[in-house]
């Protein structure tokens, strides 16, 4: 997804 | 994971143990025939949250953890996920269906309207988001949801003549968390490469921005020490 990383975050 | 994010996500913890520790002490005080000065306090007023604001947390929450069972992250990750799921479905029941607590919900105060803030949402999230997918556009739409899900509350607050200290504590805690939010996308972005979220950046500047205003007077009954009041 183009959002991968943010997606770690809660 | 830096510690502004750690200190976040704690804080986010801390403030739903407040709601939970609240919740749990209106139960107990019930069945006592000589409450205690608390007791007395949270039964004979309203509690001052806000259920509006908790069903929007928790749709929120559902529609941002839809990856729960899709994609494995962290055993961190996976477990606050379950925990900020649980907790708010559990204290949207609680105000909802529970004899007591229900009885210390004051409805006639709680009157925003979810629909006006659940639509725009919704509109945004359609329009203005990464990538059109189910999941993306639904995540995107948690952000601007989470953003002004707060409103309800802050609202009710104003309206409440006595804020008891657990409610003040709670949404200091809501407020504080977000604060921390920026601090970490700050570091991330001079840390990581390519770390740039414009979205949730500015759905969380949005979010943080409408608690200005609550913490201004919070500091200040703090500073000098009285109950905390805000302006009609």
């Amino acid at each position: 997804s183009a959002s991968a990383d943010v997606k770690d975050e809660l | 994971m830096n510690i502004f994010r750690l200190a976040g996500d704690m804080t986010h913890l801390m403030s739903v143990l407040v709601l939970l520790l609240k919740i749990h002490t209106i139960k107990s005080c019930a069945g006592k025939s000589y409450p205690c000065s608390l007791c007395f306090i949270l039964l004979e007023s309203s509690s001052g949250i806000s259920l509006k604001t908790q069903e929007l947390y928790a749709l929120v929450f559902a529609t941002r953890y839809l990856d729960i069972f899709t994609d494995f992250i962290s055993v961190y990750n996976t477990i606050m996920k379950l925990i900020f799921l649980g907790s708010s479905f559990s204290i949207v029941w609680y105000i909802r269906r529970h004899k007591i607590v229900r009885r210390s919900y004051d409805k006639d105060q709680d009157t925003f309207r979810h629909f006006f803030l659940v639509l725009p949402c919704l509109l945004l999230a359609l329009i203005i988001n990464e990538k059109f997918t189910f999941k993306e556009v639904l995540w995107t739409f948690s952000l601007y949801l989470e953003a002004v899900a707060i409103l309800p509350q802050l609202i009710l607050l104003q309206r409440t003549r006595n804020i008891d200290n657990l409610t003040g504590q709670y949404v200091f805690l809501l407020g504080a968390y977000r604060a921390l939010y920026i601090l970490n996308w700050i570091y991330r972005y001079f840390t990581e490469p390519h770390y740039v979220h414009w979205i949730t950046w500015i759905s969380g500047l949005v979010q943080t921005l409408l608690y200005a205003d609550f913490f201004y007077y919070y500091f200040s009954s703090l500073k000098n020490n009285v109950k905390l009041k805000l302006p009609a």
